[in-house]
């Protein structure tokens, strides 16, 4: 009969839509889990501006469910989501960037997404200043006090314990060591939410085509 | 022992934590 059924969600894609078995071929994700991460992205990025692509208030929005002030973390790692730098999370870039917080991505695209998010000004070093800046907005954002001088005490800590050459600065080199000795250090690299997506959202699957 | 800056940052969820994309389900 030649019968052709369609699917509802086709006519409504993101602007910034890719093909999920594309991504699956280069990401961590299966067809499906690409698919059922396209569903949340829908929902993220029609939160506030309609649009099929994720703004920085949204991306807010969703990591804290208010529109609280600027968060130096958020805009870091929003900034590192988009790669295209123009302001707004695409779905690919959205895919592949999660890709690294898969449990199973390398340890080493891990280490070195870690690394450029403490890179605050992208000088290709963790310098001291940018660690203080870290640990300072940590605590404002979570209502901790500690004194200048004990902020100051981790951040000497720290130093003393990555930056092997003692130049006041740490490389990539010696981030890689200090992550292998300190694995810790990245345990917000990896989210278990996204280990079997398609599990933990089943909501998710109901739009599929694929079975992968 | 002063625990180190990183593992602070990564421990804490106002520090850098994305489960927040995934639980507003």
């Amino acid at each position: 009969m030649g019968c052709v059924s369609s699917s509802p969600g086709r006519s409504r894609r993101a602007p910034g839509y890719e093909d999920p078995a594309v991504l699956a071929s280069q990401t961590s994700f299966t067809v499906n889990e690409v698919e059922a991460l396209y569903e949340l992205y829908k929902k993220l990025s029609y939160s506030i501006f309609k649009d099929g692509l994720i703004h920085k208030e949204e991306f807010q929005l969703a990591l804290f469910r208010t529109s609280k002030g600027p968060s130096l973390f958020a805009d870091r790692v929003f900034d590192l989501f988009d790669l295209k730098r123009n302001g707004v999370i695409e779905f690919g870039e959205f895919v592949r960037s999660l890709s690294i917080f898969h449990p199973k991505a390398p340890e080493s695209d891990k280490a070195a997404f870690a690394f450029k998010l403490y890179d605050l000004r992208g000088t290709g070093y963790i310098e001291k200043e940018e660690l203080r800046e870290l640990v300072v907005a940590l605590l404002d954002e979570s209502d901790l006090c500690l004194s200048d001088s004990a902020v100051e005490e981790i951040v000497d800590n720290t130093f003393s314990q990555a930056d092997s050459n003692g130049d006041d600065r740490i490389d990539p080199k010696e981030w890689e060591e200090f992550v292998k000795k300190n694995p810790a250090s990245l345990r917000n690299m990896s989210l278990p939410y996204l280990q079997d997506i398609t599990t933990a959202f089943p909501s998710f699957v109901m739009h599929s085509e694929v079975d992968d | 022992r002063t625990c180190n800056a990183f593992q602070l940052i990564s421990s804490m969820s106002s520090g850098f934590d994305l489960s927040g994309l995934f639980e507003s389900e």
